[in-house]
Parts: structure tokens; sequence; C-alpha cells
């Protein structure tokens, strides 16, 4: 079965895209068939596995306008057995093309139900969401059997947690009963830091084991492997930044094998 | 004359909050009155602002609506000559709530403008827009004179860059002619990192002029300071990042004197 989690958080720059790109190449080189879906105009994760400019056609718009089937919109990438949906500027457009359809929050679930059985089979797909709480992230929702949180050890981002918590449950009652916290993860850590251990205090005791044992720590190298197109693990597999998303890899495919 | 520039980047977690907060208070500081205006549904600025969560109403949300005033919105800080209209998470509502009206895009340009004459008098007034081009981020643009970009020196920021000088294009020949760029303001910048001294270098290259000399340094303290509701010129004057604030906001008024 297809295994689809989003990556979201409506707080800015907590390190989806980063995650997005490291996870799904982590868990495409422990032996996974993954698709990283890019709902992000910005087209980051685009960006970070190396996909032209001009080779972003067809896109996640196309996919969610029901324009193009999901194996036409997935293309291979440098890595094997991981595929990218790619996304483009048009996903600005979405809300007001498809503001009036009653399904309006369904397009993505229905998507990807109409290729299950299809070529390529993925084990898992991972949706790379913009920041913030609009159409296209409720599209992801609707369609995620989880959601994965990143979390930068900052006050704003902790601050932001309650009310992502909020929407999750407002989500599940409205648009999908399904819905789960498969966990979150603590990203850019700085353990010399007293605010980073503050944070991590504070999320341990509100969300317990809802928090991921792997820490991402804040690792130079791992912001400069976009700039090459690559994820980090293939830019720098031996840095801290490598190391930890590798662990984070192997630490939620035990959990999914403890379910 | 009231002087309205907006904090905009669709690039999430680039300093646009901290930015808002900490040169409005620098403003402040050296004589200027100024409105903090959050029109983020996080509601980061408040927060930061030390703006209890039960004392937020009214909000920016009702200035919106055009059901208060900005002198009924607007509410004082623990910093003299710093007023702040507060934001609640009813923000999220705004775009369905007025979708439909043709005037969708002004109305923040017109809550200042029927407030310009009353009292209290402002000289700035800074908008903090959240990490995305939707309604509320197109109103502050279409209400402002100029835009000031806080940019993260970091590779996926530079990448965004060039889409947000399109939409201020585009803003300037749909809703606003005379919207200017203020100024880029580099952000969380290390300078023994190899990436920050790439892309400073990329941006003044491109830009020019328009890039501040004021860099503003990555400073524990910075982060900090929101914990406690202080902007970081409260909780710690002496730091790396206060003293950079301080000298954005001459660098900013020195300009301006100039024009
Ligand atoms: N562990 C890390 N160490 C150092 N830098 C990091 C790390 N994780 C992410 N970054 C950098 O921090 C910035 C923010 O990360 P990223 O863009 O992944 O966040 P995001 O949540 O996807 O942002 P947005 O809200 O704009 O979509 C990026 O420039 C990224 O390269
Ligand atoms: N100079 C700095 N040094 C250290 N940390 C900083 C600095 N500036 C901002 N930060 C921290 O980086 C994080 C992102 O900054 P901030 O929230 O101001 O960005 P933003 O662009 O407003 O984010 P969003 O897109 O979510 O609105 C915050 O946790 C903030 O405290
Ligand atoms: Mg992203
Ligand atoms: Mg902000």
């Amino acid at each position: 079965p297809m295994r689809v989690i989003a990556l979201a958080n409506q707080k800015g720059g907590v390190g989806k895209t980063t995650t997005a790109i490291n996870l799904a190449t982590a868990l495409a080189a422990i032996g996974e068939k993954v698709l990283l879906l890019d709902l992000d105009p910005q087209g980051n994760a685009s960006t970070g596995l190396g996909v032209p400019k001009d080779e972003r056609e067809p896109s996640s718009y196309d996919l969610l306008l029901a324009e193009r089937p999901l194996s036409d919109v997935s293309q291979e990438t440098a890595i094997p057995r991981l595929h990218i949906a790619p996304a483009t500027l048009d996903l600005l457009g979405l809300e007001m093309d498809i503001a009036q359809s009653p399904d309006r929050a369904f397009r993505l679930k229905k998507a990807l139900a109409a290729h299950s059985g299809g070529d390529p089979q993925f084990s898992y797909v991972l949706i790379d969401c913009p920041p913030s709480l609009n159409l296209l992230t409720l599209n992801a929702l609707a369609a995620s059997e989880a959601i994965l949180v990143p979390l930068q050890t900052e006050f704003f981002a902790l601050e932001g947690l309650s009310q992502l918590m909020q929407t999750v449950e407002h989500v599940r009652s409205t648009l999908n009963p399904q819905l789960d916290i498969l966990g979150v993860v603590l990203t850019m850590a700085d353990q010399r830091n007293r605010l980073t251990t503050q944070v991590e205090k504070d999320v341990r005791e509100t969300l317990g084991d809802l928090v991921y044992k792997t820490i991402i720590p804040r690792n130079v190298r791992v912001s400069e492997a976009p700039s090459f197109g690559k994820p980090v693990l293939l830019y720098d597999m031996n840095c801290p930044g490598s190391k930890a998303y590798l662990q984070l890899a192997s630490e939620i495919i035990r959990r999914e094998k403890a379910l």
C-alpha cells in the first residue's frame, strides 16, 4: 500500500522542504520507492532535487486541475527509487481557479486514488507544503494518512504548534477522519543554545512520544546542498545533517513496523 | 505625512517579523511615532511586543472588514511612541469573507486613508506580512508606498527574490503605481560562512544600492527576546542584533532625508 505523508507547518522557514528532500532521499536509499510531491509555488523541493526550471511541466498544478494523471507528472530524479512531481508558480492561481468547485479540498486525494495500482508504484508519497493553511495545504492534509511536523527549535515556531494541532483536529473532523500525527521532528537544533534545549524540553513534555528521538542539528552543509541541486545525503554524506536524516528515516521505519 | 512600509517576502522564516518588531522599536527610540500593523494570522509580531492573547481585540481583522477605525485597533505598547494593531487567527477567514467584494485588495488602503489626520498621528506604519502572496500581503502592498524586503542569507531565500520582484512589478502595474522598493536587508548573516558571503555578493551585484550596508547578524539574543515579549533592543540593548537594528534605522532615516 502507498503511505501518504504531508510535511506541513504554517510557520515559515522551519525545515519543511529540507526535511522532505532529505527524508525522501534517505527512504529511497534504504530501499523504499518514494514520490516527493511539491505543493509549494516557490518550488524549493524541485530546485533542491535538481529539476531545471524549464523541465517542471507537467506539474503538481496539472495534477490538481485533473488535467494530467500522476504517472505523467512524476519524473525521475538523480536518486534511484526517488521520483518528484515538480511545482511551478501556476499553483498561486489554484485557489482562484477551483474556488467554486465543491471538491476543491479533495483534488489531490482524488488524483492519488486514481493512481493506485498504476505505474510507477510508490511505497511512500511525501508532500512538501507551503507555509500557510491555504487550499494547497488543505488538499495535502485531506489526501494524507499522516502529518510529519518539522519544528524549528525557536520560540515563534513553538508558538505556532498549538495552532497547527488545532488545524489538524479541524481537518480530522471535517475533511479526513484518518489523519494521524506521524511525529514531530526538531530541526536546526543547536544543543549549546539554551533556547534549543528549552524548546526541546517543552515539546517533549507536551507531546511525549510524538517527538522523534532523532534531532536534526543546524549544519551549514545542509543549507549549502540545495545550491548544487542535491540532497545533503549526496552532497556530503558524512556530515552531521546527513547522519541525522538517515537516523530519522530508520526511526520512522522502525515505528511503522511496530504499528 | 505618514510613511507606510510593508515588510514582505513570500519565503518563510527570513526575518520579516523580527525586522518589523526591532526596526519599529529603533525608529520609535530615535523619536518617530510608529505603528506596527500585524497582518499575519500567526500573530508573532503581537507576541513579540508582549500583547497578551486575550487583549488582541479589536484586531487588524476588524480594520480590514471596515468594522473598526484604526484609532480603535491601535494600542500602546511598553515602548514609548510605538503602537501595535494586533493580529488574530480571524485573519485566516478574511479571504473567504471578502472574496466577492470588488475592493477586496484595497481594504487596508482605505482604512489607513480614513485615519490620516486622526489621532494618534504616526510618522511610520510598518506592516508585518505572512509568508505568502495572498490577499493579506496584496492588501499590504496596495496600501504601502514602499516594500522593505528582509532576505535571509540562504540559497532558497535568494531563489525566491526574483519571484518577489516580479510580484512587486505586477502590483505596481495593477494595484499601486507608487509602490517602491525601499531596500533589501540581509538577515541572520554569519560572515564566517561561505554561503552567507556568496549570497551577499550575488545580491549586491544584482540589486546594488537597494541592499542596505547594514547587515543583521545571526545572534541568539535576537531569537530569545520574543519569549519575553520584548524587542531585542529592550531585552539586551548591547548585543550585536540590537546594534545592527539601530544602525539599520539610522541608515533608513538617512536615505529618507536624502530623497
Ligand atoms: N539542519 C539545517 N541546518 C542548517 N540549515 C538548515 C537546516 N535545515 C534547513 N536549513 C535552511 O534553513 C532554511 C529554511 O529551511 P526550509 O526552506 O527547508 O524551510 P521551510 O519550512 O520549507 O520554509 P518555507 O516555510 O519557506 O517553505 C533554508 O535556507 C534551509 O537551507
Ligand atoms: N538575526 C537573527 N539572529 C538569530 N535568530 C533570528 C534572527 N532573526 C530572526 N531570527 C529567528 O529566526 C526565526 C525566523 O524569523 P521570523 O519569524 O522573524 O521570520 P519571518 O519571515 O517573520 O517568518 P514567517 O515567514 O513565519 O512569518 C525566528 O525564530 C526568529 O527568532
Ligand atoms: Mg519550503
Ligand atoms: Mg513572521
